[in-house]
């Protein structure tokens, strides 16, 4: 991960949950 | 440009209560704005991107699918009481950009886009082989069960001239030579059995739609002449307070593009 020395960078690879649950149906 | 540009953005689960929070107010943006087609409901955050803003508060860039209710866009009806559009229905989905700022706890939408496309008629099939298909607002059969529609509303009131707003959706079932149609439409300042010529009828200041469900079943083989149905819902004008957020509908709504399932904002 490339960031600034002042952003904090997460210990290990965050997975980010995207996209989303479906509310209703997938078209 | 995307916003503060060089800085990096924080990313966020869609499903954060976080991501949640701005994309229902940016479903409430949308539909407060939209005045045409029928209602969207969120249905899944796609992406979450926060970015930092000078000086304060963050931007949430994302990107949201909706699905279309049946309610239509000038109902006064909470969408939270609207049911989705079944994909047996031939369902129709928007893809939307969305800028909301957080500041202060607040959520603001700053920049919203959103086109809706019909589900395919291939998808529809395989749910419903018999099922009809969404048919062009501008197709013949469509122009004639409207006008046939709207003249038999009118024909039975005791009250205003009701002039069509817009064609919303239709479908032909060609087994049984039925053409059905949604429509909106607002009062004028005629009164309906009085009315000779339409064009000389004028919108009322204070805007009243309603929204109108029809078909037209041509004369066949098996039945001898046409016949017209239609049920047509009048919505109470809605009382505008000067300094209210909501959105009124423009006095000349802008003509729609002839499209299937007309374009969300």
């Amino acid at each position: 991960n490339v960031a600034q020395p002042s952003v904090a960078v997460a210990a290990g690879p965050v997975v980010h949950l995207c996209p989303g649950r479906i509310r209703h149906f997938k078209i | 440009a995307p916003p503060n540009l060089g800085l990096s953005y924080r990313a966020l689960d869609c499903d954060d209560p976080e991501s949640e929070q701005a994309a229902l107010v940016a479903m409430d943006y949308l539909n407060k704005n939209l005045f045409r087609g029928y209602k969207h409901t969120l249905n899944q955050i796609d992406k979450v991107k926060v970015w930092p803003r000078r000086p304060m508060g963050e931007v949430f860039e994302m990107e949201i699918d909706t699905l279309e209710t049946t309610c239509h866009a000038l109902d006064p009806t909470p969408v939270a009481n609207c049911s989705v559009r079944s994909m047996a229905e031939h369902a129709v989905e928007g893809d939307c950009d969305f800028h909301v700022l957080k500041q202060d706890g607040q959520f603001t939408v700053l920049f919203a886009k959103c086109d809706s496309s019909p589900d395919s008629a291939e998808d529809l099939r395989k749910v419903c082989p018999d099922c009809p298909l969404l048919a062009p607002v501008n197709n013949t059969k469509v122009v004639r069960a409207v006008e046939a529609a709207l003249t038999a509303f009118n024909t039975q009131s005791n009250g205003s001239y009701f002039q069509l707003v817009e064609v919303s959706r239709a479908q032909l079932v060609y087994l049984t030579h039925t053409t059905y149609v949604e429509f909106a439409i607002a009062a004028t300042d005629c009164v309906a059995k009085e009315v000779t010529d339409p064009a000389k009828c004028n919108l009322l200041a204070e805007k009243q739609y309603g929204f109108c469900k029809g078909s037209l079943t041509e004369k066949g083989p098996l039945n001898g002449n046409e016949k017209v149905a239609v049920t047509c819902t009048v919505f109470p004008i809605q009382p505008q307070p000067d300094n209210s957020p909501v959105a009124t509908p423009p006095a000349k709504l802008p003509e729609a593009p002839v499209v299937l399932g007309p374009l969300l904002l």
